[in-house]
């Protein structure tokens, strides 16, 4: 998917989007 | 640092001041998690590099369900690591500021 996802958790912020494919490969 | 199949890294750039920074988070290799794991993708977050521990932060994304409780220390050390990395290059930049 593509979609960005905001969790809160103890007044902090995570936000959560799908690894580019790029990042992945990288070594 | 050591390969926890974790990666941490800088989401934004560092300008050696702030005591909050932006990291994000990922996983490179999910055969070095204990727990299961659903991929989750990116997960970006601030930290507070002075006030904060890197091990809460863990923690939290453990109560969020990004990981399992078994991957806390795995978890903990890999933005340890990232944290400390960030707070020996602004020393080596600025050491009165640090």
């Amino acid at each position: 998917g593509t979609t960005t996802q905001v969790v809160h958790s103890a007044g902090r912020r995570f936000i959560v989007s799908p690894v580019p494919e790029a990042r992945l490969k990288e070594p | 640092a050591e390969d926890t199949g974790l990666r941490v890294e800088l989401a934004e750039e560092d300008d050696g001041k702030k005591s909050s920074i932006a990291l994000r988070l990922w996983v490179e290799d999910p055969k070095k998690l204990k727990g299961k794991y659903k991929d989750n993708g990116v997960i970006e977050f601030s930290l507070d590099l002075i006030n904060e521990n890197p091990e809460d932060v863990a923690q939290e994304m453990i109560d969020s369900g990004f990981f399992h409780e078994s991957d806390a220390k795995l978890l903990g050390k890999s933005i340890r690591d990232r944290v400390s990395l960030i707070k020996w290059k602004r020393e080596k930049q600025c050491p009165v500021l640090v």
